[in-house]
């Protein structure tokens, strides 16, 4: 019940916040995506929030602390600086009252993979926060005793599995929300390639 | 389960982050509450976070929300306007990169009490956002099926009693986090008297 509560919250909390239009100030996801394109004179080829479920759950604070060091003939990842100069070089962020935090901030995050041959490709992307905040939970055992007793890998999967069943019903967020599995164990694999993979899949 | 995983993921994702020094640039909240103080040059007599938790789970975007109209024989919540011309006149915001989003931003909420006698009171307040969250799930009955079915008091309960032991067992955020009861259904219960009561016994 705890993945499954995980993804409920996830879903209602923040994937609902982000995603559609709220028919005011804010003009959903994809408008937001498009703003950013126009700003900053890229194409994001596929207008997805890309989620990346890594095996490990950790998740680093950069996308980019993922790429293999001393490997340029590989792909990486970069991220859009977020502000220079008052101006947003990411996405912009979205500023909304929540159960009495006044302008409370959600900003999504754009990077760019660079290739070893081609152009760059940009996207939104972001580790799942709820398995980041759970990996510190595991992390942080003796604070949490038996609370700290859960079954990691039943949690990781309720909340995916509940994850997907969520948005497939989900009118707003049905196809605007991409889960990658990337095995950060695995020293072969690369995410800045799974990631375009799932791209040209996608595209 | 689901009010255990809450208050874990609370604790570790949200209270770890914006109460303690991160050895940084963020010298924690207290800090924060005493640059507030000078900046704006107001007294906050009880530096702690109070947490509201309503009855009905439902928290509204402003705690003014909770007001009584046409009662100008109450106290009454107003909360401190985050920014006029780019200076924040609540607490400034705490910007970190966090599971791939960059400087993701964190922002405590700053709320005077003007009293019908006496001077006004500054404090730190919110509701419980997670029980927010909880309660537009259990409203979205249809789209969990049966995931919405949950026992909401059980939940509740767990979310309290879990954080209550969390903090108690919490070197850094023990003392600094208030959760403070409203029964938001009572016509007669002043959420601004519910906290300035516990204000007084606190000072
Ligand atoms: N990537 C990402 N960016 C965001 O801005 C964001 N905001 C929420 N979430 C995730 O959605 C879910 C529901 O959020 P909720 O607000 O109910 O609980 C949140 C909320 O009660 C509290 N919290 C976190 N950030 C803030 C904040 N900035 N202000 C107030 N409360 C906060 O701590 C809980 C856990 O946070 P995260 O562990 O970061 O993941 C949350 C959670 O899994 C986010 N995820």
């Amino acid at each position: 019940k705890y993945g499954v509560g995980m993804a409920c919250n996830f879903y209602e909390g923040y994937l609902m916040i982000v995603i559609p239009s709220d028919g005011g100030k804010f003009g959903g996801f994809i408008q937001n995506i498009e703003a950013f394109e126009s700003r900053e004179g890229v194409v994001v080829p596929v207008k997805k929030l890309f989620i990346v479920i890594t095996k490990s759950l950790y998740s680093p604070p950069d996308l980019q602390l993922f790429n293999k060091t001393n490997r340029d003939d590989l792909a990486m990842l970069e991220a859009c600086s977020v502000r220079i100069g008052g101006i947003s070089k990411s996405l912009d962020d979205l500023e909304k009252d929540i159960a009495g935090v006044k302008n409370r901030s959600y900003k999504n995050c754009a990077y760019r993979i660079y290739r070893p041959s081609g152009l760059p490709v940009s996207l939104v992307a972001e580790c799942a926060t709820p398995l980041h905040t759970l990996y510190k939970v595991i992390e942080n055992k003796e604070l949490y005793g038996d609370l700290g007793e859960v079954n990691v890998d039943e949690v990781c999967a309720d909340f995916c599995t509940t994850l997907k069943n969520i948005l497939a019903r989900s009118s707003e967020c049905r196809d605007r929300v991409e889960l990658v599995y990337y095995d950060d164990t695995d020293p072969e694999s690369n995410l800045a390639d799974v990631l375009l993979d799932r791209i040209r899949q996608l595209e």
